[in-house]
């Protein structure tokens, strides 16, 4: 069986709530490493891929490997139900039809139970190739969030363009075009403010704002989020959290 | 969209 203690709901609500746009149903794989989640867009053009590593739980017990298959709205509809600050405990049966959450605030003592239907889900699963990326930029998450949304209001694409001097996100629309660049610098009061860009060589690629706009939805996970470029290879857009993370892959545009 | 590729063109079916 599955018993999985978060510390604090508001991790996973705020898992749920970043991608359930871009995905209604998947699953949630359960095995002793932690509760891992794979999947597409409707579309095929980006990939979500969640890790919650078991040590990240207290306590974290799974023995042999569950695939919850769990429509997310109704999965939000539920979480909505817990404060951001109560324990959250996930359990499940071996062969579930259902998943069990229990809400527990510590100050109210107030026990909330819910139990929300699984289904089958047959979910196309990818192998993502460890990728040497020639460019990889840290950049605090409200930063860019602001970034794509702002450039979203002219076009539909952005071009990225990292080189040696600094990161250049570019857009072309009927009203005109707009661009803003990012140079590298240190804030040494608050290292989450910094801008790093590591790069091997020039990179320059091109997205739909949509779905950049849309993974923003996970900035509240993070302070930072990192971006990977290589020429002609899905951008990965990275928000780590305490035991695990949040990736997007997305596939780029090409030609006009 | 126009110029969009997919994401399966790049990542291996398991």
């Amino acid at each position: 069986m599955l018993e999985a203690r978060l510390e604090q709901a508001q991790i996973l609500k705020k898992v749920v709530e970043a991608i359930k746009d871009l995905v209604q149903d998947c699953n949630f794989d359960c095995n002793d490493a932690g509760i891992q989640l794979q999947a597409m867009d409707n579309s095929h053009v980006a990939l979500v891929s969640m890790k919650l590593g078991s040590e990240g739980f207290s306590p974290y017990r799974c023995d042999r490997n569950i695939a919850l298959g769990i429509n997310l709205n109704s999965l939000m509809k539920v979480l909505r139900a817990a404060a951001n600050e109560d324990l959250l405990t996930l359990k499940a049966e071996d062969q579930p039809d259902s998943l069990n959450l229990l809400f527990e605030s510590s100050s109210q003592d107030r026990l909330s139970e819910y139990d929300i239907k699984l289904m089958d889900i047959d979910q196309e699963h990818l192998g993502i190739p460890d990728t040497e990326y020639a460019a990889t930029i840290t950049l605090p998450s409200a930063e860019f969030q602001r970034i794509c949304r702002d450039l979203s209001a002219l076009s539909e694409s952005v071009s990225i363009e990292a080189n040696k001097d600094g990161v250049k996100f570019a857009c072309s629309g009927d009203i005109g075009n707009g661009s803003v660049t990012l140079r590298p610098h240190t804030n040494v009061e608050d290292e989450d403010k910094s801008t790093k860009i590591e790069l091997t060589e020039p990179v320059n690629l091109t997205f739909s704002l949509k779905y950049l706009v849309n993974f923003c939805k996970a900035s509240s996970l993070s302070a930072t989020v990192r971006l990977c470029l290589s020429n002609e290879v899905p951008l990965l857009v990275e928000y780590q959290m305490g035991a695990g993370y949040l990736r997007f892959y997305l596939a780029p545009k090409i030609g006009d | 969209e126009q110029g969009q590729l997919e994401i399966v063109q790049f990542f291996k079916s398991l």
